[in-house]
């Protein structure tokens, strides 16, 4: 483990009690993009299912994979669960939360199928989890865009997870120095999720470091 | 061959 594999991961940890954090304690899910929240719960199923294989890698791989597989439901929980107790918030975000995910899991099914490390049903789960998570947060990115506004917690929520999958590729690259290993997919679709979030780290730079609105495009 | 991938990260 290297530092910025920890930092990663806290990172990834941060984002998500942050989002956690944002519906409790703001009880709002105003900005909050249920697509993009329902994608990584599909991105923990499918590449996570060594679990079920017993052949657990350590200790702190393993509860890490079941804290990402049920905190990712719960955020969905919570969000099913504001239909309920705040029906106009709801209907907003399916309003706004209009970004086409069908193109998401077709291209990524696709890329599964053609790039994987092996043929089998677990490599091309593995493959399409981690196509899948470098485009998760298109919806959240599209909505946050179209509001043109939101709260600052959900900002540093995608903030938090963009760092996150940034800081594994110094990760693969210190790995690749140490241990000579280095896997093309995951680098390949981590530089993509980079890519994804450039130009929202370049606005989040503006607001958050310079202070100015947000004035999203 | 393709090497068996040990996914040992997150």
């Amino acid at each position: 483990m290297n530092p910025f594999r920890i930092l990663g991961d806290l990172s990834h940890l941060a984002s998500i009690l942050v989002l956690i954090f944002n519906i409790k304690s703001t009880n709002t899910i105003e900005g909050i993009s249920i697509k993009t929240q329902v994608l990584y719960v599909l991105v923990f199923l499918t590449r996570y299912l060594d679990l079920f294989s017993f052949r657990l890698v350590s200790f702190y791989n393993t509860i890490m994979k079941l804290f990402f597989i049920s905190s990712s439901i719960y955020v969905v929980v919570l969000l099913q669960r504001s239909k309920t107790t705040q029906a106009v918030a709801y209907k907003t975000m399916l309003l706004t939360d209009t970004f086409k995910v069908q193109y998401i899991l077709l291209g990524t099914l696709i890329a599964a199928f053609v790039i994987n490390h092996k043929f089998t049903f677990v490599e091309i789960a593995w493959s399409f989890s981690v196509w899948l998570e470098s485009v998760a947060i298109l919806p959240q990115l599209f909505m946050l865009s179209k509001s043109g506004k939101s709260k600052s917690l959900t900002v540093h929520y995608i903030f938090a997870l963009g760092l996150y999958r940034t800081l594994y590729i110094p990760n693969w690259i210190w790995r690749y120095h140490t241990e000579g290993v280095i896997d093309k997919i995951a680098l390949a679709a981590g530089i993509i999720q980079t890519l994804v979030y450039s130009d929202f780290f370049y606005l989040y730079y503006k607001k958050v470091i310079k202070r100015s609105a947000l004035n999203l495009p | 061959g393709e090497e068996t991938m040990s996914h040992d990260e997150l």
